[in-house]
């Protein structure tokens, strides 16, 4: 059986709807479907396999392509990389960099690394308190200056500090700030300047929808990101926006953070998405 | 772009027009594509695509209105019948209590809703009731303390429920409490529990949902949880300072049958509005 364009509408439209009900952006959710139609339109089906079956099969192979892009083994990078391995966090406000810091601290700890951690959003109220509560408790280095200093003299430090104590690991957070917002945009290329991290990671959440799109390009466009972590998955989030951030950025999902705990991270799956994509 | 469209339909009332099925079509579809973009839920979009169409087709357009337009004004009639009204803010004394996801921005809008009460007269004052983020109450008190606004908290103490009882009566000669209270979202039973017990200390005037602009599908799901358990009579949307649409308002709104009563337009005190239908309409649809 030849499948006809016609045949292929009914799946790709039930398919198309499961993507945007998961929070997969709409552009994005769109050219995910054009791909399998263009592949599909004209392909040899087997008579026992339903054009449903079939749909979803290149769907599964499409969002796969995306999501295992350019795959970074992070444990793997900080074991074999020059020291201090510098880590940026950036994002826009609200996303959890700074708990995510925090949760990857932990786990840097347990692996017997030195960790340095950076209060690198000099603005907010209450940001670089509550950085310096996470570090007391997990018993970790913190560099911080007064509120209001220059972030990159903050992050800057905290490296030199890392060197001349034989730290493995510079952890350096940022202020939350929106994508729209030029002047602080250019700080953050300023920062990425002086500092020049090693993996520069977008921290974004689970339960955003079709912005994780802009917010995705106009951060990777600024200072190209090395990888994403992705939070609030527990929310009973689908996590469409994993695959908008991916598919923008070309660069891998890291981690999903799952809860406020310091054990709440877990390395990304890409089956973990396709799970919550068909159930 | 629709939005601009939309007000020049909405004023335009001219002679007799006709209906352009072909043009109906594609407007809707353009219509379904925008607020998909702007978050709203999908089912919603949908069953409001398919009112709007059959309005379209059934309904005869005022004189002079081309069908683009036609089906522009039937689309911002179905938009105001969801966020048409603004939720009302009496000008005296009340509980608030800010309810809402992690990060959507409660802390900062407690610190601008009292500032907003500040300016109309009235004497605010704020009860922390985070016990669970590192450093909440450092940031509500930094807040407070630029803003002159008394604010009470128990830095030591994880009994989010006693503190604000203690906090009601600390701060009984205030005019509007406004209790800041942990993220939760609904699988979180745990919190979701304790959302009720603080609740259940008075009868809040106000408990407002904060929601942040850019949720995706979620919104409907979480609001219903918020709902639920304790009642929500407002919403405010926040970060709308940024390219998020919030259509995840529409569905929070419409599944809480309550309405928007403050957006959040950044990060400092005075970047709080009181909600206008015309222009968050305008923008959802691009
Ligand atoms: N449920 C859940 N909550 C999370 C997760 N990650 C972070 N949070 C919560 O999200 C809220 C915001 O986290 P922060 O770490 O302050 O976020 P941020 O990006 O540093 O915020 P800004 O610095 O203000 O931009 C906090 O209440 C965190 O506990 C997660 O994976 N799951
Ligand atoms: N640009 C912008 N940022 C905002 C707005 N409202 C809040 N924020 C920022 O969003 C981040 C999170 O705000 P918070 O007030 O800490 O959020 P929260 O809901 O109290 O967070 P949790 O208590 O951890 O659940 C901070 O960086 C705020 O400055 C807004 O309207 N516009
Ligand atoms: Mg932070
Ligand atoms: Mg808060």
């Amino acid at each position: 059986v030849v499948l006809t364009e016609k045949d292929l509408e009914g799946p790709l439209w039930e398919l198309e709807m499961a993507l945007l009900e998961s929070d997969v952006a709409l552009p994005v959710a769109e050219s995910i479907i054009a791909t399998i139609k263009a592949d599909l339109t004209g392909q040899h089906k087997k008579l026992l396999h339903s054009t449903g079956d079939v749909a979803q099969d290149a769907l599964v192979d499409a969002i796969s392509k995306i999501l295992n892009v350019n795959t970074l083994d992070f444990d793997e990078y900080v074991r074999n990389h020059a020291r201090p391995v510098v880590i940026s966090f950036i994002g826009v406000n609200g996303t959890g960099k700074t708990t995510t810091i925090a949760k990857l601290a932990e786990r840097l700890k347990e692996q017997k690394y030195g960790v340095v951690i950076a209060a690198g959003d000099t603005f907010r109220a209450g940001a670089i308190e509550q950085l310096e509560r996470h570090a007391d408790r997990l018993g970790v280095k913190m560099i911080k200056h007064q509120q209001g200093a220059d972030p990159a003299a903050v992050i800057y430090d905290a490296v030199q500090y890392a060197k001349n104590n034989k730290k493995d690991v510079v952890l350096a957070d940022t202020a939350g700030r929106l994508h729209t917002n030029v002047n602080l945009m250019e700080q953050l290329k300023k920062i990425g300047r002086v500092v020049r991290p090693d993996l520069t990671i977008f921290v974004d959440e689970a339960i955003a929808g079709n912005d994780a799109v802009e917010r995705a390009r106009l951060f990777n466009d600024a200072v190209p990101v090395s990888g994403t972590i992705l939070t609030k998955a527990d929310a009973d989030a689908k996590g469409g926006a994993a695959i908008s951030i991916a598919h923008i950025t070309g660069k891998p999902i890291l981690f999903l953070g799952v809860g406020q705990e310091y054990k709440d991270l877990k390395k990304f799956e890409t089956q973990w998405f396709l799970d919550r994509l068909f159930e | 772009n629709l939005g601009n469209s939309l007000k020049d339909a909405v004023k335009k009332l001219a002679n007799a027009g006709k209906i352009d099925r072909q043009v109906i079509d594609e407007v809707v579809k353009d219509i379904q594509r925008a607020m998909i973009q702007a978050d709203v839920n999908v089912r919603l979009v949908m069953k409001l695509s398919s009112q709007i169409k059959n309005r379209a087709l059934t309904e005869a357009p005022p004189a002079g209105m081309d069908s683009r337009e036609h089906v522009l004004r039937i689309v911002y009639t179905e938009l105001v019948n969801i966020v048409g009204k603004t939720t009302p803010i009496a000008l005296e004394p009340q509980t608030i209590m800010m309810v809402g996801l992690q990060g959507s921005g409660k802390t900062t809008t407690t610190s601008k809703i009292a500032r907003f009460f500040s300016r109309k007269g009235l004497k605010p004052a704020v009860i922390c009731a985070d016990t669970y983020r590192p450093g909440a109450y450092d940031q509500l008190s930094q807040l407070c303390e630029k803003l002159g606004v008394p604010y009470y908290g128990e830095p030591g103490n994880k009994d989010a429920v006693a503190i604000v009882r203690n906090g009601l009566k600390a701060m009984a000669k205030y005019d509007v409490k406004i209790v800041d209270t942990a993220g939760r979202h609904a699988l979180e039973t745990d919190l979701i529990q304790e959302m009720k017990d603080i609740y259940a200390l008075t009868p809040f005037t106000h408990k407002l949902l904060v929601l942040d602009a850019a949720i995706g599908q979620q919104a409907s799901e979480q609001a219903k949880a918020f709902n639920d358990a304790i009642g929500i009579t407002g919403v405010v949307i926040t970060k709308l300072d940024g390219t998020a649409k919030g259509g995840g308002a529409l569905s929070a709104v419409s599944d809480t049958n309550t309405s928007i009563a403050f957006i959040g337009v950044g990060e400092t005190p005075d970047d709080l509005e009181r909600f206008d239908p015309d222009g968050f309409i305008s923008r959802l649809l691009g």
